[in-house]
């Protein structure tokens, strides 16, 4: 007889790990220090904070077995209120980031799984502290997850006046970990995300004592990217109905215009003329059982009809190509650089950006092929490299069109900004092949390979010049 | 204010269709079909059935929008019970494949992925038709999935008395698809399905009216995968307490025994004794609060004593080398096939078997690289090939060794069979490089490279004898 069950969410990443970046103990180093570090520069440089960040990776303390870390991270971001403190932590798919705007975390998942495998293999639970700015108190709690019903099991808690104004938050996890064979990707990692926030402020201790600083190189922060409505192109049925059911308008014309944007009063009506619905119809009425079939037609135009405008990207918050080629100038010390941001487009009603930058020669150490450094929504991506879509377009380039050959001292940097990024796995490590994307990426690489052959063509030449 | 919420499991699969392989209306229709096929494969030749499989891909009728199919795949399999139907088809994370044994399907995950896709895109429910063999009855149910809440939303129902004694089950989703660009993926991917199981007869319907017919080749069955006891290397701390809770054993060293496979009384006693635990404890006690820290370090002591035999494998059910070579002789004429079935090793306490085929030359068109053939649990794998593990190792060969100078006619097939996967991806593209995995693929690719080698060498002074 065939046993059937149904699992949490919390079970479901607890068994299948590697689904969420925790494949292994080195990797778990990695992806531990990487969720914790994007959920602090989420809280901070979304937010207007210039971000001040402090890493620790130390020996566990009073915990069994080597390779035992404690992992801590501290910000100055917004905090997290106390009445949602332990469900932020210790509940699978719950997060701040179900919205429309460019943050890097999405999924609501990943200091979850690294609680669970923290728990896991060290039976600690996680310490978060906490305050925020326009609050008296520090709150703490100490909390396991717990597995069977997708929940906080909290175990400690406590709450204390502020002595100072700090707000932020801390979040300490213990886990197996090898940090000897972690380290080198760890640091890499850190640098890399130094190197596209020049505002950040970033320490990491590591086990063995030694303090690397990033410190801050400009006080000039991009602004930060805004919430935004969904374009029509971008909702899917559930999401209609959810809008339907929560909406105040009168009216359908009145859904289209005020709950989405790039929808005018014009194309409103024209829209719905074509589609066959009167603008006048009470929105209510579309959810009624009835109506499913005129509902589900009326989606699927929704999302195909050309008349809407694009969508905005005024709230993207792009790196921008100065910083880009500041960042590969600090990082490569090359001969040449050059940069540029790609114009807006979209995909699936989501706009995004990219930027592209190009290094070449100096202290950079001939390769193969060109060293490629991915991000996306500023996070760097340092796994999973050969099915991402940037890397099938790098390595599609015909490079000796460019004056390129390998053996070559090159530098490829590309950046995806997005209110949602087509990530392959729920642990973020590769971007899947979305047609538009691969178009932008490699216009935009075409573009600063194009600068980088005037700079070389110019170079033979005065090589030319001077052997005569 | 930050807007904190949580997600049910069906929304966040719904939300991040790419997640589960749904990444767009082409990938869909591969997904669809896929998903459907392993869940009848899984519930035919695990039990002893000779798998009799049926898919049909049409226009869907009263739906409108080009690019609409209904998909549809029939079995003559154990059926599913009335009880439990409409979770199994409407609720995601449920599954009967929890349970530690060879199958296709692991996540619980699969055919929600394909409702949820078919419910949005099309707004159909899905229709499941059911009949057990000791059952008089067929069983209908047509259902949505409620993506907040992720339970089955029944539309329609019904049940019927047999008329013969028909078992087995059949799906319908209704999807937008691409099936222009899917057809040649399906076509290969079913093609591939039909050489690892010869023993079953499947018949594609397209929607242009053509039948594709893989014949039965033999009644003969490899001995079906059977369900196992977990080892002590592949036990988490939330399992280990499940089975504390639920154990009728009276002492600690009874459940070590009964519980688990590869622990006899002597290794249990040797252990327990090297834990500092008493074996006659009652595993009840150790459920108490206050021996969380033994608990832990308990079940960390598990997970890395030698002092166990392995996992066993023989509840595994391999291909067999000589089906491998029959299946790449049918598929491509070649000079020359050869396969091996490694020995079986164990990842973190589950048992696999590595089987590498190879083939040469004949039919075989030349390439720049060995055309690879991935499997896993019998399931071929067509997408995510750079990032997996086999195509690291036999793009990693030294293919000059064995004689083989590109462009080359070669076709190396790898299969691993486990009571668990490491895919990368909830939508099962590829295999991560679990070390202990890729050592026994490197090992199988040079036993058959060897012998491949044997051949061209002897073809090559014939070749020589005879410019003579
Ligand atoms: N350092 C922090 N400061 C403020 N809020 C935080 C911090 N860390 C986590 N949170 C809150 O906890 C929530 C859950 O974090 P988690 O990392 O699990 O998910 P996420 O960041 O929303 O998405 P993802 O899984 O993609 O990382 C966040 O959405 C945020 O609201
Ligand atoms: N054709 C079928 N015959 C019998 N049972 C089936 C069939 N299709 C699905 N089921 C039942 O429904 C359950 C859910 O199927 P689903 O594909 O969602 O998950 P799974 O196969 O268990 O795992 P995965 O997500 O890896 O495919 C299965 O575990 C099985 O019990
Ligand atoms: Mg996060
Ligand atoms: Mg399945």
């Amino acid at each position: 007889q065939e046993k059937y069950r149904a699992m949490s969410p919390a079970e479901f990443f607890s068994r299948y790990k590697e689904l969420a970046g925790f494949s292994n103990p080195t990797r778990a180093v990695y992806q531990t220090i990487r969720e914790l570090v994007e959920n602090a520069l989420d809280a901070t440089d979304t937010h207007g904070i210039l971000p001040v960040i402090r890493v620790v990776v130390e020996p566990a303390r009073g915990v069994e077995g080597e390779n035992r870390y404690t992992i801590t991270v501290e910000d100055n971001g917004i905090g997290v209120p106390p009445t949602v403190m332990a469900d932020a932590f210790g509940r699978v798919l719950y997060s701040s980031k179900y919205v429309i705007r460019q943050t890097r975390g999405m999924f609501g998942l990943g200091v979850k799984a690294a609680v669970i495998y923290g728990q896991q293999t060290a039976g600690q639970p996680v310490t978060v502290i906490s305050a925020m700015e326009d609050s008296d108190y520090v709150y703490m709690k100490k909390l396991f997850i717990d597995i069977n019903e997708n929940k906080p099991r909290i175990v400690e808690e406590g709450q204390w006046r502020k002595r100072g104004r700090w707000h932020g938050t801390r979040v300490s996890i213990t886990i197996e970990g090898d940090w000897r064979r972690a380290r080198s990707r760890v640091i890499e990692y850190i640098k890399r995300t130094a190197i596209v926030a020049p505002y950040a402020e970033i320490h990491l201790v590591t086990p063995e004592g030694d303090v690397y600083i990033f410190p801050r190189m400009t006080r000039k922060m991009p602004k930060p990217p805004r919430e935004a409505k969904p374009h029509p192109h971008g909702v899917n049925l559930e999401q209609f109905k959810m809008i339907l059911q929560s909406t105040r308008a009168r009216t359908l014309k009145e859904v289209l215009v005020t709950e989405f944007q790039s929808v005018g009063e014009k194309s409103a009506v024209n829209f719905l003329r074509e589609a066959g619905v009167s603008p006048d119809l009470n929105p209510k009425t579309l959810l009624r059982r009835e109506y499913r079939d005129v509902l589900v037609r009326l989606v699927d135009k929704l999302r195909s009809y050309k008349g809407f405008r694009a969508p905005r990207s005024d709230y993207l918050s792009p790196i921008g190509a100065d910083l880009i080629e500041i960042g590969l100038r600090r990082m490569f010390r090359p001969e040449f650089t050059a940069a540029v941001t790609r114009p807006a487009r979209s995909y699936m009603g989501h706009p995004f950006i990219v930027e592209v930058g190009i290094a070449y020669g100096g202290s950079i150490p001939p390769r193969e092929e060109p060293l490629l450094l991915r991000y996306a929504n500023k996070i760097p991506l340092l796994y999973g490299e050969r099915e991402d879509v940037a890397y099938k377009v790098v390595s599609g380039v015909n490079w000796k069109n460019y004056y390129v050959e390998f053996p070559a001292p090159l530098v490829v940097l590309v950046h995806i900004a997005s209110t949602r990024i087509p990530y392959k796995e729920a642990g973020k490590e590769s971007i899947g092949d979305v047609p538009e994307i691969e178009s932008e990426i490699r216009a935009g690489v075409w573009e600063v390979a194009r600068k980088l052959r005037i700079f070389l063509s110019r170079k033979r030449r005065e090589a030319e010049i001077r052997r005569k």
